[in-house]
């Protein structure tokens, strides 16, 4: 396809794909396409790797990460580690207009996010608890620690540093984690 | 992560992505989705370009941003995206991965690493010539 206007997104998220040719369609920006295509995933909790409800980390928490660029201007909007706020890239959009900084994080961005008129919420879900509890009940597992001690492919920890990790018991623990193709970005 | 390129009529370019990051990551974990140039892209000179996957890994590489850069030297889109999982394959073969790519006269591509298990990375289009947004696939390389 050679022809203008063009919109191209990842996975099979149909909603915003319509959503974002209907802004284009009825005049909206590009900006504006990206923002509403992208905040629909949010609504739909696209796949449960996108919006509230979703992912939740080792406390069980959902946080939100997303960004906006305007390619004309090279602005830049994007928050990370956003609690308590579903519409994360309306957020992003509010960095670009009402601050000259690119990137807010955490719990301050949620500040900055419920200065800017976002309804502040919890982003947890029945579902994205259970999914918690679950992985609570299979001893933590998959996770994201390597080197530590107590051994992260069998227990919950806490953990810590080791005094000492041989690189044969390094190479033995790196081999053992297992890939999860549904823990992605 | 929803990673979008959207090249208006006049060839204006805007990027975004979002997304709830990876499962049981470590509170504080931030992946590639927010970073300009590693979950997205855009550059209304040159085109646009957005990543899905394994952020740890991805984001090392500034993928979107890369893709970019190798429309700007005339690369078609879907070997811009190409390229650049082939230079994160040298380093992570395994990775979980999937570039989207555009540019300014609307052509469009897309690549991913092919894993087991995951071996097709389908994605939305929207163009004139669709007479509504379809869904494409791609075999990964």
């Amino acid at each position: 396809a050679t022809a203008l206007p063009v919109v191209i997104s990842t996975w099979a998220f149909r909603g915003a794909a319509e959503t974002a040719w209907r802004v284009l369609q009825l005049g909206g920006s590009e900006l504006d396409a990206v923002e509403k295509g992208c905040g629909q995933c949010e609504i739909d909790q696209c796949d449960g790797s996108v919006g509230y409800g979703g992912s939740p980390d080792e406390s069980g928490e959902t946080t939100l990460d997303a960004m906006i660029m305007d390619g004309n201007t090279m602005e830049v909007g994007a928050v990370a580690d956003l609690r308590h706020v579903k519409n994360a890239i309306g957020v992003a959009r509010k960095v670009i207009e009402y601050t000259k900084h690119t990137l807010l994080v955490g719990e301050s961005a949620s500040l900055f996010a419920v200065r800017m008129g976002f309804p502040y919420e919890d982003l947890t879900t029945q579902k994205s608890l259970s999914m918690y509890l679950k992985w609570l009940n299979q001893s933590c597992q998959p996770n994201y620690w390597k080197n530590v001690v107590p051994d992260s492919s069998k227990s919950c920890g806490p953990y810590k540093r080791p005094e000492k990790v041989t690189p044969e018991e390094e190479q033995l623990i790196s081999q053992r984690s297992v890939q999860n193709l549904q823990s992605h970005d | 992560t929803i990673g979008m390129v959207v090249i208006g009529g006049s060839g204006a370019v805007a990027s975004g992505t979002s997304t709830n990051g990876a499962t049981h990551k470590i509170p504080g974990r931030v992946g590639d989705s927010p970073i300009a140039g590693a979950g997205s892209y855009a550059d209304s000179t040159a085109g646009g370009a957005a990543a899905t996957g394994d952020g740890d890994i991805m984001m090392r590489f500034l993928p979107s941003y890369q893709a970019v850069e190798y429309m700007r030297m005339g690369a078609d889109p879907a070997v811009a995206c190409q390229k650049v999982i082939s230079r994160i394959q040298k380093y992570v073969p395994k990775f979980f991965g999937a570039v989207i790519c555009a540019n300014t006269t609307g052509s469009y591509g897309a690549a991913c690493n092919k894993i087991p298990g995951f071996t097709q990375f389908h994605f939305m289009v929207s163009s004139p010539f669709l007479s509504q947004p379809t869904e494409q696939v791609v075999d990964c390389i």
